[in-house]
């Protein structure tokens, strides 16, 4: 464990946080979340810890594990079910076709694994479909053009986890030998470039002290 | 190696 990984990892939290905390501080609303994305993290949580039970790592690997998937199973059921919040949730902005997103993703994983079993392709198809699931909300966030504060720290945070992985994968490839994880790597290389121009707009939107707008 | 089968991160 080094501190890139565990800031990446205390990052990720916060934005899980984040998104429950806006859903429960403005009063049980969801504009401007996109559902499809909560689904697809919950998937990638789903599909990637399937090894909870069979390899133990650590007591930290665990917990959070389980407070991963719990939190993203939490905040799905909650636009599904919670009264109130699911009347906010706008399906109509909320259009984007992930079910192509998990087949490309899952040919994906048949294709490219490190090893052909049960586990090791949902962990690669889990890998890839972390990359592109903020599509959705990034496009979702187009679409209603405005950006609130909560959901673009929301993004923000996310962005700043997958940053930070990608500097602890530097630092082991550096200190470790034999650290190849190159599918985790270039997956999460391609999933910062994705939250680039967000960042981008970010920045000028904060620079400029103007409303995050995102071009339509 | 040994690294491959037991994923270590999260």
């Amino acid at each position: 464990m080094n501190i890139f990984r565990f800031a990446g990892d205390m990052t990720h939290l916060m934005s899980i946080l984040i998104l429950l905390l806006k859903i429960y501080a403005t009063k049980s609303c969801a504009v401007g979340i996109s559902l499809k994305t909560q689904e697809l993290y919950a998937l990638v949580f789903l599909t990637r810890y399937l090894d909870q039970f069979t390899d133990y790592v650590s007591l930290y690997n665990s917990v959070m594990k389980v407070v991963f998937i719990a939190s993203s199973l939490a905040i799905v059921w909650c636009m599904r079910r919670h009264p109130l919040v699911r009347k906010s949730y706008d399906k109509d902005l909320d259009t984007f076709r992930h079910q192509y997103v998990l087949l490309a993703c899952f040919v994906l994983a048949l294709l490219l694994h490190e090893i052909f079993t049960f586990q090791e392709v949902f962990w690669a198809f889990s890998i890839y479909l972390e990359a592109v699931a903020i599509l959705p909300q990034l496009v979702l966030l187009q679409r209603s053009g405005n950006v609130d504060n909560l959901t673009g720290q929301y993004v923000l945070f996310l962005g700043a986890y997958r940053g930070l992985y990608i500097i602890n994968w530097i630092y082991r490839y550096f200190t470790e030998d034999h650290f190849t994880r190159w599918i985790a790597c270039v997956s999460g290389l391609v999933q910062t470039a994705l939250y680039a121009d967000f960042f981008y707009y970010y920045y000028l939107s904060w620079k400029t002290n103007t409303k995050l707008k995102l071009p339509a | 190696d040994a690294n491959v089968g037991i994923k270590d991160e999260l």
